[in-house]
């Protein structure tokens, strides 16, 4: 493994720590979209059926527990706990995200490595990763007032995109027969709806403003 | 074709 994927994986890893922390510590998922949370419960849902078939070694299967558990954990504090579900920003988080699905669906059908179960599922999972934090996006831009953890919380998610790349980058000119289409071009559109997160954040960072997104 | 890549990211 690579410093970068290293550092990819660790990075995702703090991003679910900072929201578990803001969910568990504060009881508040204000300014978290529960449309991305249940997107992200989905991909990952789909994307590890590979935990039943093939294994990889002990932390890429405790990495994948991790993800699945917290995705779906995070999903079941917004919806039932009894203060954490009250900071939901309902009536801002109107991103209808199940329209994302049946595209992604759509195309793991017709663009895949096989056509078997879990590589449509496979690929599935990778394009509906891709858009995933769309309404995530949408909310943030809605929020007049985005706080600290929500920010770093999408920050450290697109670093870990951008690692991911870099990763790619360095795995394709070190290893022989490492091509993965699928990933690298859903992975290089996801990264890219981070672009404009990233310039706000910075610009708020380096002028030591609150981070406000223009309408 | 190519030898099949593993699945090793997450």
């Amino acid at each position: 493994m690579n410093i970068f994927r290293l550092a990819g994986d660790m990075t995702h890893l703090f991003s679910v720590l900072v929201l578990l922390l803001k969910i568990h510590t504060i009881k508040s998922c204000a300014g978290i979209s529960l449309k991305t949370q249940e997107l992200y419960a989905i991909v990952f849902t789909t994307r590890y059926l590979d935990l039943f078939t093939t294994y990889i070694s002990l932390y890429n299967t405790i990495m994948k527990l991790i993800f699945l558990g917290s995705s779906i954990s995070i999903v079941w504090y917004m919806r039932h706990h009894k203060v954490v579900r009250r900071s939901y920003d309902k009536d801002q988080d109107t991103f209808r995200h199940y329209l994302l699905m049946l595209p992604c669906l759509l195309l793991a059908l017709l663009i895949n490595e096989k056509f078997t179960f879990l590589e449509v599922m496979w690929a599935f999972s990778l394009y509906l990763e891709a858009v995933a934090i769309l309404p995530q996006l949408v909310l943030l831009q809605r929020t007049r007032n985005i706080d600290n953890l929500t920010g770093q919380y999408v920050l450290l998610l697109g670093a870990y995109r951008a690692l991911y790349v870099l990763n790619w980058i360095y795995r394709y000119f070190t290893e022989e027969n490492y091509v993965h289409w699928i990933t690298w071009v859903s992975g290089i559109v996801q990264t890219l709806l981070y672009a404009d997160f990233f310039y706000y954040y910075f610009q708020s960072w380096k002028n030591n403003v609150k981070l406000q997104l223009p309408a | 074709s190519k030898a099949k890549v593993n699945k090793d990211e997450l």
